[in-house]
């Protein structure tokens, strides 16, 4: 039991740490003008998050229907998509999670140590335009998520709002021919551990 | 990619950026 207890609060501690990685992400890859964006202060180190009533609820709704695979340790990565005005891929943020067995969770894991560990990774991505070329004008954005299993399976696990269905990704849509792979953070804690990697269009246009 | 992956996503669309530059000039 302590063991489900801890994959829950797992889950909580993952999508509340994804919700600030993708504004950060939206705001420094220029996503959406700076001017919607206030800084604010998360696992101690200053972040922008978004003012947007609509971009929040988005975000927030996406996540909410992210947690149950992480729960239940189903979501292998969630990926942050920057399209062009074409809808191609520009830049893909790779966040790769795997958690351990259950059998090696007992209750002294501590779970502020990932909190520390986390912090690291939202200052990688805080400095992560300085390794990535500009995306051009009028881009967009799209969350996407990888399941361990049948799509058609958990399908029925991520409808958890209603008016937010999810549909499967076309996976030619999704992917970018020779990408130009960019390592950012690795972070390894008892429970979870989490890489997170940049895959960067050659040419941007 | 392991096998038996698959790709979910949200069937809408985030707010583009042309709606959130006429709500910030709507302020």
């Amino acid at each position: 039991d302590i063991a489900l207890l801890f994959l829950s609060v797992v889950a909580d501690i993952l999508c509340e740490f994804l919700e600030v990685a993708i504004h950060l992400i939206l705001y420094v890859r220029e996503v959406y003008p700076s001017g919607i964006f206030q800084k604010r202060k998360k696992y101690n180190v200053p972040v922008q998050m978004s003012c947007h009533p609509e971009l929040n609820q988005y975000i927030q709704d996406t996540l909410q229907c992210v947690k149950p695979l992480i729960e239940k340790n189903e979501a292998e990565k969630v990926v942050v998509v920057i399209m062009d005005k074409e809808h191609h891929p520009v830049e893909r943020f790779v966040f790769e999670i795997s958690q351990p067995p259950l059998l090696s969770i007992s209750s002294e894991t501590l779970l502020s140590h990932v909190e520390q560990l986390l912090r690291a990774v939202i200052l990688k991505i805080s400095v992560c335009d300085a390794v990535l070329d500009n995306n051009p004008p009028g881009c967009t954005f799209t969350v996407l998520v990888y399941t361990r299993e049948s799509a058609t399976r958990n399908m029925e696990k991520v409808q958890v709002i209603k008016d937010f269905p999810w549909i499967v990704a076309d996976e030619q849509e999704v992917l970018m021919q020779e990408p130009r792979l960019i390592p950012l953070k690795t972070m390894t804690s008892d429970i979870v551990k989490m890489q997170l990697y940049v895959e960067e269009r050659a040419h941007k246009g | 990619k392991s096998a038996g992956a698959h790709i979910l996503k949200p069937l809408m669309s985030p707010p583009n950026r042309e709606e959130i530059l006429t709500t910030l000039l709507e302020l």
